[in-house]
């Protein structure tokens, strides 16, 4: 595509077209657009941050698709997000008024190692790529690598396993890069991390029942924004904690940012509506990005008007 | 590339926990190969599992003896794969 404007958002790309993508939404918006690389995935490829940003020294608002490689409609709604926000700045005044106060994080790929993986070789790969020492199986679990509740019930000890959590906390460069710029920038405000599929939308905790302090709050603003998000095609979402709406996962990544002290940590897992899975077809791109962006905004404006 | 011609996903509804039971049982039989999309957790959320071909008959049959309700949720996986490469290829052929 020769720019963003006649980029196809309703098919999926590979990764090549993905950072191809980031370079060219940056380049048509270099007062509100730049691109951070927060690191490199284990088999050296860069870990790209769009930032959007329209003034200096502001809290942060964080978003994360791909974690799962498998997972193909979060990076894709990803895309479509980017295009979102810098179509819509100026024009929606909710969004102009939250990106005149914030600063957005969007991680596309967050673990492209994985995701080129399934472009050329498997395309059900989930984990990252690193070899475990020991093991003639690949990769760990990124959502299970968190220094939160780690090596606890709702992860796996071994290689072989899809849930498998790593050596230790962090072990990752793919999830120790979010750790590192989370720690370094201080002010992440909300925390947002897009998985599928199954139509829900958690909060912590995952790894224990002991109900997060802000539990109240979270609940209701889950309640808006599951509410906007089905007020466009209806689809049905479950909401609540991780470990009461799931099950028990440790080592997850949002109960690591709400021990963070970011109040507003939440998970999302996208659509299928029950026919296709991880193959959703590509026709439901943006309609499902298209939902998710309204209860994104749900989020976004919450944490605007209630600053802590 | 890894393929999965005959691959099957299966949609499973567990009716009570003892059925949740007997599918973490078999998710424990590496020898089939399965891949759970949805865990089995409890018996309101349905569990998605992909079943390698040479494993079908063999994981039907235990549901069937089990009187564990499932319908075929994605009867080819590699069907559905190869149309997700032809729609990419012809978007980029454009």
């Amino acid at each position: 595509a020769k720019s963003t404007d006649d980029f196809i958002y309703t098919t999926y790309h590979d990764l090549n077209t993905i950072n191809s993508f980031i370079d060219m939404i940056v380049a048509e918006n270099p007062n509100m657009v730049s691109k951070i690389v927060i690191g490199q995935s284990y088999e050296n490829r860069p870990l790209n941050v769009l930032k959007f940003s329209t003034g200096a020294s502001r809290p942060g608002i964080w978003i994360d698709t791909g974690i799962h490689s498998r997972e193909w409609v979060t990076l894709a709604s990803g895309i479509w997000f980017a295009k979102k926000i810098v179509t819509d700045y100026g024009r929606d005044p909710i969004l102009t008024d939250i990106l005149n106060n914030y600063d957005i994080f969007l991680e596309i790929a967050t673990n492209p190692d994985g995701y080129e993986y399934t472009h050329t070789r498997d395309r059900m790969w989930r984990k990252t790529r690193k070899p475990n020492p020991g093991s003639s199986c690949v990769g760990v679990d990124p959502n299970r690598n968190w220094d939160a509740g780690f090596g606890g019930a709702g992860s796996s000890s071994s290689p072989c396993s899809e849930t498998y959590r790593g050596p230790s906390a962090h072990s990752e460069s793919e999830v120790k890069a979010i750790v590192d710029f989370v720690k370094s920038h201080g002010n992440i405000k909300a925390f947002v991390s897009i998985h599928s599929y199954s139509q829900m939308l958690l909060y912590p905790y995952g790894y224990t029942s002991t109900p997060a302090k802000d539990q109240a709050e979270l609940h209701e603003v889950v309640t808006k924004a599951v509410s906007a998000l089905q007020s466009l095609y209806n689809t049905r979402y479950r909401y609540g904690s991780i470990i009461t709406t799931i099950y028990q996962a440790s080592g997850g990544t949002i109960d690591w940012t709400y021990n963070q002290g970011i109040k507003h940590s939440y998970t999302f897992e996208l659509r299928d509506t029950g026919f296709y899975g991880f193959l959703l077809p590509a026709e439901q791109i943006v309609p499902t990005a298209e939902e998710t962006w309204l209860a994104l905004m749900a989020i976004m404006e919450h944490t605007k008007n209630n600053p802590y | 590339k890894r393929t999965f011609e005959g691959d099957q996903v299966l949609q499973i509804t567990a009716k009570n926990e003892a059925q949740i039971s007997l599918l973490k049982e078999l998710s424990e039989q590496e020898h089939l190969g399965l891949d759970f999309w949805r865990e089995p957790i409890h018996q309101s959320l349905p569990v998605d599992v992909r079943v390698p071909f040479n494993s079908l008959q063999a994981v039907r049959a235990f549901l069937r003896y089990n009187k564990i309700h499932y319908n075929v949720m994605i009867k080819d996986v590699q069907d559905l794969m190869d149309a997700e490469q032809r729609q990419m290829v012809k978007y980029r052929t454009f």
